[in-house]
């Protein structure tokens, strides 16, 4: 119905905005329904400014940029209706460590409510998880799965 | 609901029968190129009732089924299970723990079980609406995804709204 | 034909004069996240004579005009000169070393020069042509690019080929 | 001409066999006409299978596995027609260090004949390279760049 997708978008942007701020250490974002078309057909407008830069098309932002723009609003969407688990498969592929770290310092406090599954090649991913399971094809194309501790990883 | 273990078996390139469990917080799975990760998100989201063959990176249903190496046979079939804890109640079933099977075959016959009784993909998919996982819903984000999220079209990207809403 | 030098001043996120000194081997950039590496390789392709705006992520070609910051007011203009070694004649002007200008302003006119002379758009193109460097070459990958390449469909693929032959 | 595309078709084909093996320490790959289209419109189809790991389609390789391929031909078409400099924007991005280690060795064979140019996150990457320039951004939304020594990158 209308109301209900209005009532959840406009949760889902307040925590957007917030959840920006965090992610960049500042700037503005926004996420705004398209205008002139019936709400459940609107296509999604999304304004980001990181801190310090003006305002410009969020195509011209950076490829690192463009991913915490993403996060922010995954984890606008977890505030608003959190899974009971998730599954991300190298989302820090494009991520300097700065921003490696903040985005898990922002993952923490959803973890009272969602367990999460994190594929990365990315060490300071890995030493800020809980488990580490290691997959590898000691016979070639045949998989095999290892628990793995964080001594056994930075080997 | 909590996510417990997912076993594999015949899976893309998991051949032999392989069990993952899972604990609260943030699990990380690690690997060289080509080791089998990603296989693992599929196999999530193939229990979950994908049907998109495209979404599971094959040209057909069969191509998730094992099909050997140099040294190894291909399979007859692939199968997977997972097992949940539900003493929230989340999934609509009077059970503190609910195990979802799917089995695909050669022929591209499927087989869907809900605790071990056989059920239709549609009462999977049923088994997940409204619980926030499911194969439509933004708790998967596969490789690459996220890098295309923002260069989508508005109009695409509503479609991450409409799960949410 | 040798890249020595880029010169860059008002170019995106580069509003002060910036020189990039280019020797023989491998230069790697590195940064954090927005720092303007990619712009680098934005400005290379400008220089080369890219007119499509999206391929440089913007909206209009303006856009790659500095736009000031929350302390320093917008450029009125772009300009970005690129020396290159030319002792072994690959590019078609008698001279040892080629300079090659291009300048845009707000208004949106452009300005383009061959060591100081004014040119056209054009001259820049066929300067380059057949040299291997150039706007649809395949010695420009961006970001994102390789990922995009495999999974394009095999008509796409085709451009890369008629580029080389 | 038809001549001249298929000639140089046939060369970066053999050559794309070659730097597929190379880079995947063995295996086999082939690129190959459209069937039934005339030359000058055909597409391109890619074959590449892994060593150790059956015939399948090109779908189902990894992330990695598909980059690899893709720099494959890319290195190809440098045998075939070199350029006088390359640029590459974080190609390495979902590389394990040992393919990162690979493609860094076979790159070596081209730098008689083409500057490279390669942007990165990846300290294998840094360590492998002649010179390192580092962008940065002091004052916000302004970039800046400095010639860096190895010993700076790594603190
Ligand atoms: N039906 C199948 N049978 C056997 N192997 C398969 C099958 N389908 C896919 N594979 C293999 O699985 C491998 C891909 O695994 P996956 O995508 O999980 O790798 P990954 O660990 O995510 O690697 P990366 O780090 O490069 O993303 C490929 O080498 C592919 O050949
Ligand atoms: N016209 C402009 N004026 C000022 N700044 C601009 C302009 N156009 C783009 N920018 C800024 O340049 C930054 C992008 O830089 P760039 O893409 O080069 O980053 P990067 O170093 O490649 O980062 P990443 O590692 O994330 O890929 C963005 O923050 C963007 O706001
Ligand atoms: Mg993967
Ligand atoms: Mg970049």
């Amino acid at each position: 119905s209308r109301e209900l997708f209005v009532k959840t978008f406009e949760e889902i942007r307040s925590s957007f905005q917030e959840m920006f701020r965090r992610l960049f250490g500042g700037g503005r974002a926004d996420i705004v329904l398209q205008e002139g078309v019936d709400v459940l057909e609107a296509g999604i407008e999304i304004f980001a400014k990181p801190p310090g830069k003006e305002n410009r098309s969020i195509s011209l932002l950076s490829g690192g940029e463009k991913v915490m723009t993403t996060i922010s609003l995954l984890f606008a969407v977890f505030k608003t209706k959190p899974s009971p688990f998730c599954i991300l498969d190298e989302i820090d592929a494009a991520l300097d460590e700065a921003n490696v770290d903040r985005f898990m310092a922002v993952l923490q406090e959803f973890l009272s409510f969602t367990q999460f599954i994190i594929i990365s090649h990315n060490r300071r991913t890995m030493t800020m998880s809980d488990e580490i399971y290691g997959v590898t094809m000691e016979e070639k194309g045949v998989s095999k799965v290892l628990t793995m501790s964080l001594d056994t990883v930075s080997a | 609901m909590k996510l417990k273990k997912i076993d594999i078996r015949g899976f893309k390139s998991f051949a032999d029968k392989t069990r993952l469990t899972f604990h609260d917080g943030i699990t990380c799975i690690v690997g060289p190129n080509g080791c089998g990760k990603s296989n693992i998100v599929d196999v999530t989201k193939w229990i979950l009732g994908e049907q998109s063959v495209k979404s599971l990176r094959g040209k057909e249903m069969t191509d998730v089924i094992f099909n050997g190496t140099t040294t190894r046979k291909a399979h007859g079939y692939a199968e997977a299970t997972m097992t949940l804890d539900n003493e929230d109640r989340l999934l609509n079933i009077d059970m503190d723990e609910v195990q979802v099977t799917r089995r695909v075959h050669r022929t591209g016959e499927g087989e869907y079980f809900i605790n071990q009784q056989p059920v239709r993909l549609k009462d999977i998919k049923e088994l997940f609406m409204d619980t926030g996982v499911g194969t439509k819903s933004y708790s998967v984000m596969e490789q690459g995804q996220i890098e295309v999220f923002i260069n989508s079209s508005s109009k695409d990207r509503r479609k991450l709204f409409e799960e949410a809403a």
